[in-house]
């Protein structure tokens, strides 16, 4: 087993090497840190979820998950080192030990773990998951047009070979179900963060409408300070605003589906960078990434402490 | 393993709806296998594209020949796919 002290967060990992960290993450911090398994991918791999917890019961809570398009690998790299860093602040940083002794975090590293076993072994530039598709030779279905949230309008293809193609239903993709029963079922989540790669963008809802989210002006005010804190570490710079208006038309997104459900605090980041690497971003930018992130990650949680509804 | 030798991915602007109307119909041509790392979104709002190497000059006669300006962003991904591999591959040994 990797011990917590080897395992090297400045490179690029296997789903069994991350999945062997986290064992090691929970047994450094038992009284912290547990693991949860909130289903199965379509080829029957564990989706685990690392709960970060000081007690009581059903506390508020804030969701992260990183990887749900699996060739994005900065992002899976980036939830590691952010959920050891979590661990390790706990106690130590005054704003971290004071949003875990209200709330609980979720973080689920790999969202999408038949497509990151992929990139692994078979086609490093898979997106989607690995469903098979009735009527299509063309595999899988992109996890991120699939939630129930403006699901199948323009901003997503109906072509099961198009990489954002939206599935034959929404919810179709055991890894997306999972999220939404976990959520569902939880019940008192005020935070959904998803963190995809590349662009570096902060992004809110909506992305399949150009009407503006209701608490758009809040939201945008944390994203702006949120890029602020971001920035003033490495000096990257970040774009933000709402997805349709940042980037382009976009349905069935994870944050527009929490958004509905009442999540007021649904973010969306795109990490580095803006094209010299795009998804094949050297390993020695993990590190600079997860840590800029992670002053981003900071401010989103204190709001959402701070302004509890 | 699928390789990518000679794949290129292009950073292209364009510069009016027409032009993102005519990207946006590339990635329904599925005999050219092109994939975008970057949807087009809007006029000068740049769009990643990658482009397997049989489809190259096939995409860029297209674009040229529609005026639409491109750069080359990456111009042989299986280098960098290799040098990955060869970076994540030093720590295990260790």
């Amino acid at each position: 087993k990797r011990s917590g002290s080897t395992f090297n967060f400045a490179s690029y990992h296997t789903i069994d090497e991350i999945y062997d960290w986290m064992d090691t993450l929970v047994a450094d911090h038992p009284d912290l840190v547990s693991k949860l398994q909130i289903g199965q991918s379509y080829e029957n791999r564990s989706l685990y979820v690392l709960k970060f917890s000081t007690g009581g019961s059903n506390r508020s809570a804030i969701w992260l998950d990183t990887g749900i398009h699996s060739r994005e690998w900065i992002t899976q790299a980036t939830g590691a080192w952010t959920a050891n860093k979590i661990a390790e602040e706990y106690g130590q940083d005054p704003s971290v030990t004071a949003v875990l002794d209200s709330m609980d975090i979720f973080l689920e590293i790999i969202a999408n773990p038949d497509g990151f076993a992929y990139t692994h072994s078979s086609n490093r530039m898979w997106r989607k998951t690995r469903s098979r598709n009735s009527g299509s030779l063309c595999v899988g279905v992109d996890p991120n047009r699939n939630w129930n949230a403006g699901f199948g309008v323009a901003g997503a293809s109906r072509n099961p070979c198009s990489e954002t193609y939206h599935g034959p239903y929404a919810n179709s993709e055991p890894e997306v179900k999972a999220i939404v029963d976990f959520v569902n079922n939880h019940g008192n989540i005020k935070a959904f963060i998803s963190i995809h790669s590349y662009s570096q963008l902060l992004l809110y809802p909506y992305g399949y409408t150009r009407t503006p989210a209701p608490d758009q002006r809040e939201l945008h005010e944390i994203s702006k300070k949120a890029v602020a804190a971001l920035s003033s570490l490495y000096g990257t710079s970040y774009q933000y605003g709402s997805i349709y208006t940042t980037i382009y038309q976009a349905s069935g997104s994870s944050v527009d589906w929490s958004y509905n459900q009442g999540i007021k605090y649904s973010f969306t980041f795109e990490l580095r960078d803006t094209g010299r690497y795009g998804f094949l971003l050297p390993a020695s930018q993990i590190i600079p990434t997860a840590q800029e992130t992670w002053l981003a990650l900071k401010v989103i949680m204190q709001h959402t402490l701070n302004h509890p509804y | 393993e699928q390789l990518f030798v000679g794949d290129q991915v292009l950073r292209i602007t364009a510069s009016n709806e027409e032009q993102i109307a005519l990207l946006r119909a590339l990635d329904e041509q599925t005999e050219l296998q092109v994939d975008f790392w970057r949807h087009p979104a809007s006029p000068g709002h740049p769009a990643d594209l990658r482009v397997p190497f049989p489809s190259l000059q096939a995409v860029k006669t297209l674009l040229e020949s529609n005026g639409i300006s491109y750069s080359i962003m990456i111009q042989d991904l299986q280098k960098l796919v290799d040098e990955e591999k060869k970076a994540m591959a030093k720590p295990s040994k260790t």
